[in-house]
């Protein structure tokens, strides 16, 4: 998380942090047995990975201490449509993964709400994005084992992919926005969410619920001038969310 | 039970004189000898008498003998001055055989063609009761009782006395009488009169355990008493009662004991008289009553049916609790109880208990609880209402959350269908909050 805090304790209970074959991702809960991510954090040269690598944690807000805990994976859902062999497509980035034992939800560990039928992404509204990804200290990026947040608003559709086709002029070959993307972030740059945040909740906040609005997905660079963070549009996935864990 | 008839005797026959209808031939000498079965004796009825007529029967007649007793010489006919002619009476033989004669002399008058006779015969039954007693001082035919039989006659005896080998006379025998009907009539010998003198009779009452005796005498009693200083006493002549397991009761006096209620199914009476004085007797009738049993009393939180008067022998009585509460023998359940009373007076088993019922443990609810509302514990009518461990879970819906142990032991909620509830996670609303006050 560029230019953001620590987050105080059971603020963001529903955070999860992946360890995915030594790689930092995240997560968040939305059901006692089920975690939601972005597709790229489980799928590794087109192949889904196995349960067995995956390593979940939850609980707290620091790495070091949630490493004594780490919980099991039964099965990863990946959405379908998801196809990305050359990191070029995040359309449908997002997936399930069932956890082996039911959790007890308390004040550290609590479920994200999924949005409501037809929830809205207002352009300007405030949400949060959370994660144990790239922090800064306003000089320099580095790693940190504590969860942080940032709070960011909703980008217009239309000014995300203008500011996407911008930087396609001059970087070059870049991910396309789709429909089931949206953005988040300052024109100004200097708060986003960065590598290792992938997979974690961007949320916003209706009659004090926050619901799961978006997953971390992708961006160009982090916290850049001109640039916006690109997220998985969670409420586009609803059906298919409920049918996988009522399938499962 | 009478012998039937000896097949080889005619019970009924007809006998004629020779070639009748056709005048008879002279010089007859013929004889029938009719025999019937014992005990019945020959009515002998003429249809038709043509013979002869003489003085005295003197040349042709018929003779009718029992044994060798002339019972009638006739001859002539109906019409005829002459003779002697029977008429329409028939003649009845005193015993079980008769013999006729029949004869004619060698002049037979050519003039009158006279055809002989005619005759039908029957055994009919001899009433020996009826029969006057024989003048040769051997006495009746029974000495107490006489019955008339087909051919023959029984003799038979009065209570207290039996028939004598001679199936004639009957003798005094009292003892040994047992009376196991539920009622039944019993009295001395001779009752009303005086018996024989120097007499011990017994009598036992017995009848099926369960049922009591009791004793119902006549007004009419009386057994000799003696007068003593220390007042009338039971001395030579009396009836003695005695109860199982009691001290036995002497009877004497003119004065009835009325109706005596023994309590027991087994009585015995024996009734002494020796050589001297006089006793008339006693007569009694005698019932039987179901033993009683005590009152069942009741039950906390049940009843019994039926609810009598009093119950008795064989009586069955229902034990139910009420709603909400179950029956309990011995510590153990039952589904259903009955009981009956004895013939020892005795219910065969005690009342069960009612207690009331118990539904068990609430079912647990996963991330949730209950309390109870009210009631005691899990027993009937208990109240529990169940919670979600808040602020995490909460009940799923408008689902009911108390439920009530009813009668079928099961937990219900207000509705008839047992739906249990469900905690569900609460999403999104941390007990925390980001709070930024930096501006």
């Amino acid at each position: 998380i560029i230019g953001g805090r620590d987050a105080p304790e059971n603020t963001i209970p529903w955070q999860v942090l992946l360890s995915v074959d030594g790689a930092r991702g995240g997560g968040m809960v939305i059901a006692e047995r089920w975690i939601m991510t972005a597709a790229h954090n489980v799928v590794n040269k087109g192949q889904t990975v196995s349960h067995v690598i995956l390593r979940i944690f939850m609980g707290h807000n620091d790495v070091d201490t949630m490493k004594q805990s780490p919980l099991n994976a039964t099965s990863v859902h990946v959405h379908p449509e998801y196809n990305n062999p050359n990191s070029l497509n995040y359309n449908n980035d997002i997936a399930l993964i069932k956890l082996q034992d039911t959790i007890t939800f308390n004040s550290s560990v609590m479920p994200l709400c999924l949005p409501a039928e037809g929830a809205t992404y207002d352009t300007n509204v405030m949400g949060l994005v959370s994660g144990f990804g790239i922090a800064d200290d306003g000089s320099k990026r580095f790693l940190t084992n504590k969860l942080k947040y940032v709070p960011l608003p909703v980008v217009d559709q239309e000014t995300c992919r203008n500011s996407i086709t911008s930087v396609k002029r001059t970087s070059g070959s870049i991910p396309d926005l789709t429909n089931n993307m949206f953005c988040a972030g300052i024109p100004e740059g200097g708060k986003d969410s960065c590598q290792g945040d992938s997979g974690s909740p961007f949320t916003l906040t209706e009659n004090g619920r926050h619901w799961a609005a978006g997953i971390v997905s992708w961006g160009v660079e982090c916290g850049r001038r001109g640039t916006y963070g690109v997220y998985t549009r969670v409420a586009n996935y609803l059906d298919w969310i409920k049918k996988t864990m009522q399938e499962n | 039970c009478s012998p039937l008839p000896d097949s080889e005797l005619q019970m009924y026959g007809e006998v004629h004189s020779p070639e009748y209808p056709q005048p008879y031939p002279p010089n007859l000498q013929e004889q029938w000898d009719l025999t019937v079965p014992e005990g019945y004796q020959i009515r002998l009825t003429f249809t038709h008498l043509d013979i002869e007529a003489s003085a005295n029967c003197y040349y042709d007649s018929l003779t009718v003998f029992y044994k060798k007793k002339v019972l009638g010489k006739f001859c002539g006919n109906e019409n005829s001055a002459d003779g002697y002619h029977p008429g329409n009476q028939p003649i009845l033989s005193p015993g079980n055989s008769l013999t006729l004669v029949f004869q004619s002399d060698k002049n037979n008058p050519e003039r009158h063609q006279n055809v002989g006779f005619s005759a039908q015969y029957q055994a009919i039954d001899i009433d020996e009761c009826s029969a006057p007693q024989p003048g040769d001082g051997s006495g009746p035919l029974c000495s107490q009782i006489c019955l008339n039989t087909l051919g023959s006659y029984l003799c038979s005896c009065h209570h207290g006395y039996e028939l004598r080998s001679d199936q004639h006379t009957c003798v005094l025998s009292c003892g040994g009488g047992i009376f196991d009907e539920p009622e039944g009539h019993l009295f001395s010998p001779g009752y009303p009169n005086h018996p024989p003198h120097a007499m011990s009779c017994q009598y036992i009452i017995s009848v099926e355990q369960g049922f009591t005796i009791s004793l119902n005498f006549t007004d009419n009693f009386h057994i000799e008493s003696m007068d003593t200083p220390e007042g009338p006493k039971c001395l030579h002549h009396w009836l003695q009662v005695t109860v199982s397991d009691q001290q036995p009761m002497k009877l004497c006096g003119r004065t009835s004991p009325g109706l005596i209620d023994t309590n027991s199914n087994l009585v015995k009476l024996e009734y002494h008289i020796d050589h001297e004085g006089q006793s008339n007797g006693w007569s009694l009738e005698y019932r039987t009553h179901r033993v009683m049993c005590p009152f069942p009393g009741s039950i906390v939180k049940g009843r019994v049916t039926p609810v009598l008067s009093e119950y008795l022998y064989r009586d069955y009585i229902y034990a139910r609790c009420d709603q909400g509460y179950k029956l309990m023998m011995n510590g153990q359940e039952v589904e259903r109880f009955s009981t009956i009373c004895q013939s020892n007076g005795q219910w065969h088993l005690p009342l069960p208990e009612c207690h009331i019922i118990d539904c068990g443990e609430p079912e647990p609810l996963l991330n949730g609880g209950f309390n109870f509302l009210s009631g005691f514990q899990n027993q009937y009518l208990s109240v529990v209402q169940y919670r979600c461990n808040e602020p995490f879970y909460r009940l799923f819906g408008d689902a009911n959350v108390n439920f009530t142990c009813e009668a079928d032991r099961k937990w219900r909620s207000t509705h008839d269908i047992i739906v249990q509830p469900v905690c569900l996670p609460v999403c999104g609303q941390p007990t925390n909050h980001i709070n930024v006050y930096q501006r």
